[in-house]
């Protein structure tokens, strides 16, 4: 464990916190991605199968506040806001991201067992599972402040993993080319939506795209 | 050593 990686998962938290409170505070989802919340409970569903072999404290609490948290958002959005939620403006394609992951999970794990496979799907999804919500602000031209705060507390999760993988490769060689590469795929795509969060959202004013 | 497939983080 390091600051890094400390705050990254910290980071992590407030993004859900910000999101349950957006949605039981106003009582709606709307601007909410609902494909990008169903991809990121089946990010967490296939990469913590090892829930059921491995126990640490941390990691594992942690896990099972992802999962549950995350199956929490999916049933607020499906059943008691469903009425909130807009399909029409939801309509990425997700099934190339999940063709995609499976497809490099299946070629490239670090070991052809299911468990793996299944992980390495999992950080491949994750890296792609915010552009339906991306696609979605795009689409609408603008989103609600507290949305931006959603999507910024999401995307610094993963970027503060990356002076996590620097500080580790230094300190003690580990090295997981896997969630380096995908970790920083992920951060590139939150680039232009961190641009505009820091020269709009931060100034106080609307996230409205250029 | 490399510790790619231990999977300690999140």
């Amino acid at each position: 464990m390091n600051i890094f990686r400390l705050a990254g998962d910290l980071f992590h938290l407030i993004s859900i916190f910000i999101l349950i409170h957006k949605m039981t505070t106003s009582k709606s989802c709307s601007g909410i991605s609902f494909k990008s919340q169903a991809l990121y409970l089946l990010v967490y569903v296939t990469r913590y199968l090892d829930l059921f072999w491995t126990f640490a404290l941390y990691n594992s609490t942690m896990k099972i506040i992802f999962i549950g948290s995350s199956a929490y958002v999916l049933h607020l959005m499906t059943g008691p806001f469903k009425p909130t939620h807009d399909p029409n403006i939801d309509t990425f394609k997700v099934r190339y991201l999940i063709g995609g992951a499976a497809i490099l999970a299946l070629l490239f794990p670090y070991k052809w067992t299911p468990a793996e496979v299944l992980w390495t799907f999992s950080i491949w999804l994750e890296s792609v599972a915010i552009l339906p919500q991306l696609f979605m602000v795009q689409r609408t031209g603008a989103a609600e402040t507290i949305t931006t705060h959603y999507i910024f507390a999401l995307g610094a999760y993963r970027a503060l993993y990356i002076p996590n993988w620097i500080y580790r490769y230094l300190t003690s060689t580990f090295w997981d080319p896997l969630s380096i590469i995908a970790g920083v795929i992920q951060t590139v795509l939150y680039s232009d939506f961190f641009y505009i969060y820091y020269t709009k959202v931060l100034q106080g004013r609307k996230f409205e795209l250029p | 050593a490399a510790e790619s497939t231990k999977h300690d983080e999140l």
